[in-house]
């Protein structure tokens, strides 16, 4: 564990907790995708099929338990709570889960490290992580204008993908043999998805403007 | 396998 991973797991679990807070004090779930949180959960799901066979550490069972139960809750809240689901904008979010989902699992058949049910499990995990945030930034940009907490979370979300970049470069030169060109490229196309919502987070930011993303 | 040390990750 080097600091690089810490950070990012921290930014990470910061993400979903501010977003289920968020959800939960004010009971409205305005600007955020179900459609995305749906497929969080399934790669929460497939990335975590071996939390019960390899035990690696209670930090790292924790964390998956943290992950599994905030993202399913955040999918319970959205399409079961009387009062949150009133503010739910299923006329906007109407991104296609199957686009991202069957392009992925036909990529992890293909291409993996080896070819078991858990591994092409969890390199589906890894392709439709990069791509999961999709229908919450055409979300954004249908809505015109992002809350707070949603920019807050969004920007968290990008932000633990690129510390884990740096914690892979940092493996990489002090570990051994530490290759994983999947996770890797993974990881850089999913912190580049982010990187103009980083811009124009940032610009809005700057400006001490509103945030408007480009339709 | 080297692949196990990966999956010390979330």
């Amino acid at each position: 564990m080097n600091i690089f991973r810490l950070a990012g797991d921290m930014t990470h679990l910061f993400s979903v907790l501010v977003l289920l807070l968020k959800i939960h004090t004010i009971k409205s779930c305005a600007g955020i995708s179900l459609k995305t949180q749906e497929l969080y959960a399934l790669v929460f799901t497939t990335r975590y099929l071996d939390i019960f066979t390899d035990f690696i550490s209670l930090y790292n069972t924790v964390m998956k338990l943290i992950f599994l139960g905030s993202s399913f809750s955040i999918v319970w809240y959205i399409r079961r709570h009387k009062i949150v689901r009133r503010s739910y904008d299923k006329d906007q979010d109407t991104f296609r889960h199957y686009f991202l989902v069957i392009p992925c699992l036909v990529l992890a058949v293909f291409i993996n490290h080896k070819f078991t049910f858990k591994e092409v499990m969890w390199t589906f995990s890894l392709y439709l992580e990069a791509v999961a945030i999709l229908p919450q930034l055409v979300l954004l940009q249908r809505t015109r204008n992002i809350d707070n907490l949603t920019g807050q979370y969004v920007f968290l979300l990008g932000a633990y993908r690129a510390l884990y970049i740096l914690n892979w470069i940092y493996r990489h030169f002090t570990e051994p043999h530490y290759v994983h060109w999947i996770t890797w490229i993974a990881g850089v196309v999913q912190t580049l998805l982010y990187a103009d919502f980083f811009y124009y987070y940032f610009q809005s930011w700057k400006n001490n403007e509103k945030l408007q993303l480009p339709a | 396998s080297s692949n196990k040390d990966l999956k010390d990750e979330l």
